[in-house]
């Protein structure tokens, strides 16, 4: 096995994986829209299993851009977001009133791409985490032709709802994913960030 | 219905959160 995967994994609870994604985004001086924490585990036939640990959506920093570009989704899709939302906002807050404003705010390609990846999961070796986990190397997509051209439908998915770069970097008990609708260029800075702040 | 597994609905409650936050401040 690579390296990194034989040593042992220390699980990280919820909040303290919340702060760290939370404090590399607010520190890194690129503009990066979400970051995600890929867990890894096993499924019951003993496969690599990497599944949502958690993320944190920071959102696009112009934020005008951003929403013309919503807006240019169809009626329909936009009505299909904003019911899903809707839904999810009664799940979580146990009522079915829908007075809230942000239920009805346009949802933006970015914000749909993060929520439809809570519930994407990758098993051995596949898509853009399952690649830099397997091999122990960071993954860095960069430009809509790349995302495009990729073999991986998560590069895919992305180009469609608007990035332009997609991270995925390998750690000891999972992957952490940054995307953002800006054309980042690669950096060993940000590798040796993330492993500081999660290894 | 949707279904959400129990551990993503601290990540759903939060994202929800700020999405409120972000929309308010726009």
């Amino acid at each position: 096995p690579p390296p990194q995967q034989s040593q042992p994994s220390v699980p990280l609870n919820q909040d303290s994986l919340q702060q760290r994604l939370q404090a590399l985004l607010e520190g890194v001086r690129n503009c990066w829209t979400y970051a995600i924490f890929w867990q890894s585990s096993y499924d019951y036939a003993g496969a690599a299993v990497l599944g949502w640990g958690d993320g944190y959506y920071k959102g696009e920093e112009d934020k005008e851009k951003a929403k013309s570009k919503a807006s240019l989704s169809t009626i329909a899709e936009q009505q299909h977001r904003k019911k899903v939302l809707r839904e999810l906002n009664s799940l979580i807050s146990g009522s079915t009133a829908t007075t809230d404003d942000a239920v009805d705010e346009e949802v933006t390609d970015t914000e749909w791409f993060f929520l439809v990846s809570m519930t994407q999961s990758f098993v051995n070796g596949n898509g853009l985490p399952g690649q830099a986990f397997f091999n122990s190397c960071p993954v860095w997509v960069t430009g809509t032709d790349r995302l495009a051209n990729s073999t991986c439908e998560r590069a895919k998915q992305g180009r469609v709802f608007g990035l332009q770069t997609i991270v995925c970097i390998p750690l000891a008990n999972g992957v952490v994913e940054l995307g953002s609708s800006e054309f980042i260029i690669q950096s060993s800075d940000l590798v040796n960030k993330v492993r500081a702040l999660f290894n | 219905a949707v279904a959400v597994p129990q551990a993503r609905k601290a990540s759903l409650a939060r994202f929800l959160e700020k999405r409120k936050e972000r929309v308010s401040n726009t």
